[in-house]
Formats: C-alpha cells, structure tokens, sequence
C-alpha cells in the first residue's frame, strides 16, 4: 500500500521533527506512482505533486503522529479537497420544470443513470419524466422504456431527430405539471463534431438546470481529455461517475473534477436502478491512493 | 520529439509521457524505458530517430506473444463474447456476424443477455440488419438454457459459426463470473470443445483496471482472445501491453466504430504508430 511504502521513506519513528525536502521528494515519488497507477492524468498528478511539495516541505510532525501517518493525512487531505465538499445535490429550476441533460461516451451508463435518477427523484415525491433522445443505439427507446415501466416513471419517446424530441418533452411536461425531465443522450466520442453540436443544439433549445457528465470510474488517462471537451462545449454542471462498486481505482474522478471544476454529484455502484449513491470525496481519497 | 539530433533527457521525459498518456502504466512504461536506456548504453541508438526505432521495436517484442487472427474452426465452431459492461459486447458480435455472413458463412447468433434491459431487441436488430437467425428465451430466463438450445439447433442445423452474447458483468462479482463458467460447462456439455474461442472485449478508453478484467476473466473462462473497441476515439489502449506480457492472450480484433464493419484484425505495428500519434 502507500503508506507502506511512505513509511519505507520516513522510517517508523514518532517524534521526528521536520521533514526534509530529499524525504519529500522521496514521498512524493510514492505518491505519484500510487496516483498514475489509479490512472490520475499525469499533468493532473504533476500539479498535484507540485502544490503537495510546498505544504510537506519543513513541515512539522504532529502530535502523536509518525511521518507516515503525516504525510498520508497531508495527502488525503489535499486530494478530499481537490474532490470537491460535501454532497451537491441536483440543482432544480424556480419554476418546473427542471432540466437535466445525460451527456458522455458510448457505453458509460447514460441510460441506466437516467433511470435511476428518476427513480430517486421519484422518492423524493418529484414527478418526473424520462426522455429517449436516442435515436441511433438499436433498441435504445426500448430499453428507457423498459427501465421506466420498472420505476414506474414516464418515457417521452417519438419521431424526428433529438433536438425536436427534447423539446417536444419538456413542453409536454411544461403543460402537464411535471417537475423534472430527464434527458438520455447517445452515447457519441468527443471527438464528433456532428454529435457534439447536436448536445448544444438541445442545450440551446431546452435550456437545462443540469448537465451531467456520466463517466465510467475504469475511465483511463483520456478522462481528463474527454471531459475537458463536454465541459468547453456545454458548460457541464456536474458528474455521475458509474461502475463504482468494481474495483477500478477511480483516479479519472480526480482528472475529471481537476479540469471542469464540476462536483461529481453521484455515482453508480450497480446494475439495479436503487443502486445510485450521493459521492463521498473521503472514500474515494483513500480508494484512488491504495 | 523533433527528428534529428541527439536524445536529451527532455525527449526521455516526453517518451515517457506519451506512454503513461497511452494508459501503458507505470510498471510497463519503466520496463520500456529501461530497455531504451540500455540500449542507449551500448551505443545501439543513433539520436532521435533512433530511439523512436528502438522503442517501437521493445514495444512489438512485449506484443509478440500475443499476436494471433480470428479463425473458426470446423463447424459447429462457438464463439463466447465476454467482458464488463458497456465495453461494446453485443455491437461486437454484430461485427463478426457480418463479417461471416460477408464469407459466406452460415452464423447463428444467441441472445445471451438475458438480464439488461433490451439487451435481447438490440442483438435482435442486429440479427435482422446483417440477415442472420438468432436464439432467444424470455428475459430474466437462465443464460445457460438460451445456451443449451443454441447449440443443439447449431448441430441439428448445421451452423458454420455460432456467436453468444453474454451480459456485461464486473470481474468482481464472483456470482456472476460463476454464472459464465456455467454457460461455459453448458456449451461443452452440449458440444464437446465448445466455446472454440471466448473472446473478452476491452474498451480502449479503460485505464489500468483492463489489466484486473483480463486476469480474472481469463481465470474463470479460457479467453483466447481479446477486442480492443472504441479505438476510433482518442483512447490508445496502452495498457493492452501489460495484458500481452503478463497474460499472452492474442489481441485478435479492433472495433473502429458502431456500424457493423466497422472492425478490423488486430495490427500491432499500426497499433505502435498510433500510440505516437
Ligand atoms: N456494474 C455496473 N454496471 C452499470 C452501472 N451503470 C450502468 N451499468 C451497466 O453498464 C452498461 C451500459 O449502460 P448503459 O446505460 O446502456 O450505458 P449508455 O451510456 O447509455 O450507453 P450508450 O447509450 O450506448 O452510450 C449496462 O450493462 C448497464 O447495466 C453501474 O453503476 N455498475
Ligand atoms: N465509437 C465506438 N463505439 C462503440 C464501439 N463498439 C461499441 N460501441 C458503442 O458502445 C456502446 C455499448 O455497446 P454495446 O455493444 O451495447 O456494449 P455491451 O458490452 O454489449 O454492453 P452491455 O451488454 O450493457 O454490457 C454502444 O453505444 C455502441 O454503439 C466502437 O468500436 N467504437
Ligand atoms: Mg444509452
Ligand atoms: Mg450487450
């Protein structure tokens, strides 16, 4: 782990006084092996090292503390911080209804978060409504429609190209009443110029409270790229990272929050629709350092 | 790196670079860079075009044990597609159907999925745009029975190539790598030999966690080969280095796309060139 292998640097003795900046730069090798190998994007690691190095350098050793412990305490810190405070919720609009628009790349968990934001909204005593604003994926209307009919929530489906679909939606449930309308995209590389100005063009027409980001936590060294594009492109207002309950380090969530500035709001631990869960920058700290 | 001249400690760093950037891994990329600096050491690197030779050639000597095309076998030849979710199985497999019925092959697919939503529509689609028959139960009934049906009609029938989509599972869940190994024993049981070749599908776009997925996949299943998808983006796949030195799995297939030719035979010196691109 990388407190063992800190503690290889540090020795184990309490009491020790200040650290050296060779023990830091030693320590901070450490940490940037641990960060890489959790596939943290390496300038995200560089400049993570960089503002570690000037809060360890001479620093002194607290009560009761060994280096190590120190030093990891130092760390989680900085990487909690980095990850953004407490819980952030979705943000709702004055007046119904809310917008929130599903955006990211083929096969992150877009229509299935979708469902399960639904699903909790839905427990919130929300009213919500699902839009299947993917006409490309065989079978992709089905299977929103299939999770709806389990949530027992609605699925606006139907002709013409995204755009109009989105629209259409959020007027049917701007007449009815309804509180949030839940937009699932294509999944598209952000790369498509074509696909990435279809996003603004329903951006541009529904006006969404929300835009999340659905990243898959196995995410590797491109996260940072991929998500630095969706938020230049659409201004993104948060992050679901999914597939979170495997055992992927998860270092895309601290490329990803390092460059939109975004919370990551949620994340998905499961197949089943329950399994949605508010983000807790702390476990996921120690998770990404090992 | 700039073609001429000496190689500075700056171009070492950039190489570097390039690979961690390529989801190569830290392990990977210094077992590379100590092959370059030994290299250099014996006088066997000519500036910088050398290095970059040097580097390509230690990074095909790491892919040579994994090098192998997708053949099939006498018939009833099974193909098993396995691999976490959403790493682009089922699309995969919609590829290969055409790339048979393409060779005058007669495929049958299996509708394996039988837990996600629409999984059995979307192969179903599939089946019906490249024009091929496919296998299917209700949904949430047991995989291994979707399995044990198909492959009696793929001997009764005469199939040249049968393909089964499984569910996108997490390597983790030991249940559901249980369910797979029974779909497995069910296939050999119906057909001795069979799944011929399990194919485990990564995303290019996935980190270091590919590593984990192959080892216990390939644990649990005997993976014969792997895909590497979604190599149209800007993900390099690096990683699939690592995979080949610790695990020697062929890397058979490339999906470039979603449309259903949009796959191509693995090739490592194109797969090297692009790394640096
Ligand atoms: N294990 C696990 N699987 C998940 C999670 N979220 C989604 N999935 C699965 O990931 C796969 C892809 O999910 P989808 O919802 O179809 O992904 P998508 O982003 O809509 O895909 P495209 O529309 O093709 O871009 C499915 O097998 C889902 O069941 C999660 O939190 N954990
Ligand atoms: N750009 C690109 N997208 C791909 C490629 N292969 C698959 N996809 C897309 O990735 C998404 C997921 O593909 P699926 O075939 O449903 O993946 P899967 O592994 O069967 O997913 P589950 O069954 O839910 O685990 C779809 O949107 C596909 O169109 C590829 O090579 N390139
Ligand atoms: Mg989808
Ligand atoms: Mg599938």
């Amino acid at each position: 782990s990388l407190s063992d292998r800190i503690q290889g640097i540090l020795g184990k003795f309490k009491g020790k006084a200040r650290l050296t900046e060779k023990e830091v730069d030693a320590t901070l090798r450490e940490i940037r092996l641990a960060l890489l190998e959790a596939d943290v994007h390496i300038q995200v690691v560089r400049q993570f090292t960089e503002s570690l190095r000037s809060r360890l350098i001479g620093r002194e050793v607290t009560g009761g503390l060994t280096p190590t412990q120190e030093v990891v305490k130092v760390v989680s810190e900085e990487i909690q911080g980095l990850l953004g405070g407490s819980h952030e919720g979705l943000k709702f609009a004055s007046r119904p209804p809310t917008g929130i628009m599903m955006v990211g790349l083929q096969g992150s968990g877009k229509t299935t978060t979708a469902a399960k934001l639904a699903l909790m909204l839905k427990k919130q005593g929300k009213w919500p409504l699902l839009v299947a604003a993917d006409v490309y994926r065989p079978a992709a209307v089905e299977q929103l429609v299939t999770l709806g009919k389990e949530v027992g929530v609605e699925v606006y489906h139907g002709e013409g190209d995204p755009v109009e679909i989105c629209g259409r939606a959020v007027e049917k449930a701007r007449k009815d009443g309804m509180d949030v309308v839940i937009m699932d995209t294509a999944g598209r590389l952000h790369v498509d110029e074509l696909l990435m100005v279809e996003l603004e063009r329903i951006k541009g027409l529904v006006q969404p409270q929300e835009i999340l980001l659905v990243a898959d936590a196995m995410t590797g060294q491109e996260a940072a790229n991929v998500a630095r594009t969706f938020h230049e492109r659409l201004n993104l207002t948060g992050v679901v990272l999914t597939k979170m309950e495997g055992d992927a380090r998860g270092g895309a969530a601290l490329s990803i929050k390092a460059v939109t500035g975004q919370p990551i709001k949620f994340v998905g631990v499961g197949e089943k629709l329950e399994q949605l869960e508010p983000f807790h920058p702390d476990r996921m700290a120690s998770r990404i350092l090992g | 790196l700039g073609i001429k001249g000496e190689v500075t400690r700056e171009d070492l760093e950039r190489i570097e670079e390039i690979l961690i950037s390529a989801d190569v891994g830290v392990e990977t990329t210094d077992k590379l860079m100590k092959a370059l600096e030994k290299r250099m050491a014996r006088g066997e690197v000519r500036g910088k075009e050398g290095i970059m030779a040097a580097l390509r050639d230690e990074i095909l000597r790491l892919l040579q044990g994994a090098q192998g095309r997708l053949e099939l076998g006498p018939p009833p030849w099974v193909i098993m597609v396995v691999g976490v979710n959403g790493t682009g199985k089922t699309t995969t497999i919609a590829k290969l159907a055409r790339r048979f019925a393409n060779e005058g092959r007669k495929v049958l697919l299996v509708a394996g999925d039988t837990f996600r939503a629409a999984a059995i529509e979307q192969l179903e689609i599939w089946a019906d745009r490249v024009g091929v028959p496919m296998v299917k139960h209700q949904p949430g009934s047991h995989p291994s029975g979707v399995v044990y049906d198909a492959l009696q009609a793929a001997r009764a029938r005469g199939y040249d190539v049968t393909i089964i989509d499984t569910a996108g599972r997490l390597h983790t869940k030991v249940n559901l790598m249980e369910e797979l190994k029974k779909m497995a024993r069910v296939a050999s049981k119906e057909l001795p030999g069979a799944p011929h070749e399990t194919l485990l599908v990564l995303d290019a776009t996935t980190g270091q966690n590919a590593l984990s997925q192959a080892r216990l996949f390939s644990q649990a299943v005997p993976v014969t080969g792997l895909v590497l998808t979604k190599l149209d983006g800007t993900a390099k796949g690096g990683i699939i280095i690592a995979i080949a030195g610790e695990l020697s799995i062929p890397i058979k297939l490339i999906g470039v796309g979603e449309g259903m030719d949009d796959l191509q035979d693995f090739d490592a010196e194109a797969f090297v060139e692009a790394l640096f691109e």
